[in-house]
């Protein structure tokens, strides 16, 4: 035990260990065992257990969150899904046409992926067991012209909802984030207000690369949400918190299987208690 | 970059004659930072910051005139022997029909590096075939026929049958038909779901590969090296390939990988297309992953 209360250094280790094995980053780690030693300090909290509750209630803070609006005045809502490559967005998007579909909204899905084998089909399928409408072009299209095609089909149609799968690019890709850059014009041009939504897919087994992921996309062509998949693994997803913290952009829904039930509302407080465990 | 930072901390104790144990510790909390940074796994950090601190002191430091530039040296060697260590040549048979498992989580890379691998084989000489054993996925086998089409390299499949099933029909069809190389893609997934585990267990035990290689992503964090571990233990592992490395992933799920389940890094992906494959360098990775 020290002057700061009656937690050692040990004490302040092992939950900075358990943070860094998380995936949260050791600057983002740091910081946020300094903020509790103020806050044990500040408050004076002598007990661990009302240390781990003041630390979670720190990272649950730091995690902004607001769930996709229920309501879509402009139609079609355009959701534009990006992101690297086979973080789940054709899968993601699968499991959102699930969800207005059974919320009673008419869904499109536009299969602006036209690069990678077999990614029409795959979406085919969700568009399939989802009921929802679906347009492609032929493999090797330009996707812009997919985006394009998908918007006229859904206002032609009177979609609710349109949400358009692009191909996994890297980031570091300046042809491939160019590509997606024409591929925003394109729909802006379209109806000025679209996309309404553009989701950045991060999948939660990775590590520090998704800050690159989320700044690169954003400066490029500007992220209004996170969906974070997979994480009925074992991976904590802890760069959540990194995003949330550096960026200021909502986690919408998090990725918990493969199914087209697998999808959920982000929950600051209980994605906290299964990081910390 | 590192080796600026290390000139730094030691030009101001130049003076004071003996390098201590507390001017090692000092660099070496540099080097803790950039290897979390690049995501090597926390408990492979300080496993090889003690040993590497060890052998600091150890080396000659002081009596270099680039004492910074001497204790990189000491922190790069280490690491490239660390990844280099189990290093071995794939092994394959001239006469008979050779069997590669690719095995990992879910959208790491490996129905693309069943082409790869195809690929560079076929340029070997060899007569590849594709087995598609994923019956999980959505439209899995519509890609590695379309992939398989592109690079005129047959795919065996059949949607009627389970994975088992198509493993052991795909290689009596391989015998068979004279190929040289069977490369057989199975689902991604989860360590921990134990029957899809029990699946690729059974599909292993019947196929019994010359080569079971884990796929893993370039950009995977702190929990890459548990996943690994799992799939060792359940199907044992002969290697690994890390995907993505044309990402800027410093990929230091690589290090904890190698050094704790000992198998060799044989490949990494360096692009979407076929072509995209290349041999690991493990000093090209040490340079990587201290950024
Ligand atoms: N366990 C689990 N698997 C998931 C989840 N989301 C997606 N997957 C799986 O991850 C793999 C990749 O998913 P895709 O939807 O194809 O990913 P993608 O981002 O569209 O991939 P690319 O288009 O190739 O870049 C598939 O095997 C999915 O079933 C999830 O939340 N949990
Ligand atoms: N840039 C880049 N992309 C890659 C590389 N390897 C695979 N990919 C891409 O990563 C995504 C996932 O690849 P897949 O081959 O479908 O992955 P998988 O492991 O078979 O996925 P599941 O079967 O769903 O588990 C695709 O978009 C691939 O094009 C690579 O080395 N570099
Ligand atoms: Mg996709
Ligand atoms: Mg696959």
């Amino acid at each position: 035990s020290g002057a700061s209360g009656s937690f050692d250094d040990r004490f302040y280790d092992a939950l900075e260990d358990a943070l860094i094995l998380a995936d949260i980053g050791l600057e983002t780690s740091t910081d946020l065992i300094a903020r509790l030693k103020s806050e044990i300090a500040g408050r004076g909290i002598t007990t661990p257990a009302a240390a781990y509750a003041a630390l979670k209630t720190l990272l649950a803070g730091d995690l902004a969150v607001t769930k996709l609006p229920d309501e879509f005045p402009p139609k079609p809502w355009v959701i534009l899904v990006v992101g690297v490559n086979g973080v789940g967005k054709t899968t993601t998007i699968g499991k959102l046409a699930g969800e207005f579909g059974a919320a009673g909204k008419k869904v499109m899905l536009g299969a602006a992926d036209t690069f990678r084998a077999g990614a029409v089909e795959q979406l085919k399928i969700w568009a399939q067991r989802t009921k929802a409408d679906f347009v492609f072009q032929q493999d090797g299209a330009d996707p812009a012209s997919v985006a394009f095609d998908a918007m006229e089909a859904s206002k032609a149609r009177g979609i609710d909802v349109l949400i358009l799968d692009t191909a996994g690019r890297l980031q570091n890709k300046t042809n491939l984030m160019n590509e997606l850059s024409k591929i925003v014009r394109v729909i802006k041009r379209n109806l000025p207000q679209a996309p309404n939504e553009v989701l950045l897919v991060v999948d939660a087994t990775t590590g520090q690369n998704a800050l690159n992921q989320a700044r690169v996309f954003n400066e490029i062509i500007g992220v209004t949400g996170f969906v974070i998949t997979k994480l009925d693994g074992t991976s904590k997803g802890g760069i959540a918190v990194a995003l949330s913290k550096n960026f200021g952009i909502p986690v919408r829904k998090i990725g918990v299987g493969e199914g087209v039930d697998d999808l959920q509302n982000f929950d600051p407080v209980s994605y906290v208690d299964a990081l910390l465990g | 970059e590192l080796t600026n930072r290390f000139e730094s901390i030691f030009k101001k104790i130049r003076g004071q004659g003996k390098i201590s144990e507390e001017n090692i510790a000092e660099a070496m909390r540099d080097v803790k930072r950039a290897l979390l940074e690049a995501d090597v796994n926390y408990k492979v950090v300080k496993k090889f910051t003690a040993d590497v601190s060890a052998k600091a002191l150890g080396a000659d430091i002081l009596s270099s005139i680039t004492p910074g530039q001497q204790f990189v040296k000491v922190v790069y060697d280490e690491l490239a022997a660390l990844m280099g260590g189990n290093a071995r040549a794939i092994r394959f048979h001239t006469n008979r029909l050779n069997i590669v498992v690719l095995a990992g989580l879910q959208g790491s890379g490996k129905t693309t590096t069943c082409a790869k691998l195809a690929l560079h084989f076929r340029k070997q000489g060899h007569r590849p075939l594709l087995i598609a054993c994923d019956t999980h996925r959505v439209a899995a086998i519509d890609q590695l026929d379309t992939l398989g089409k592109s690079l005129e390299i047959p795919v065996f499949s059949d949607r009627a049958k389970s994975p088992l099933e198509i493993c052991r029909e795909g290689l009596a069809f391989a015998q068979r038909e004279g190929f040289s190389l069977a490369v057989i893609d199975t689902a991604g997934r989860l360590h921990i779901d134990a029957d899809m585990m029990a699946e690729l267990k059974a599909l292993c035990a019947a196929a019994k590969p010359d080569e079971t290689f884990f796929v893993a992503d370039a950009m995977a964090g702190q929990d890459a090296v548990n996943v690994a571990k799992e799939f060792h233990k359940e199907i044992k592992l002969s290697g690994v390939i890390l995907t993505k490395m044309d990402g800027d992933s410093r990929g230091g799920a690589a290090l904890s990988i190698l050094d704790v389940i000992g198998v060799p890094l044989q490949f990494i992906g360096v692009g979407e297309k076929p072509d995209g494959l290349e041999l690991f360098y493990p000093e090209r990775m040490a340079s990587r992953i201290l950024g």
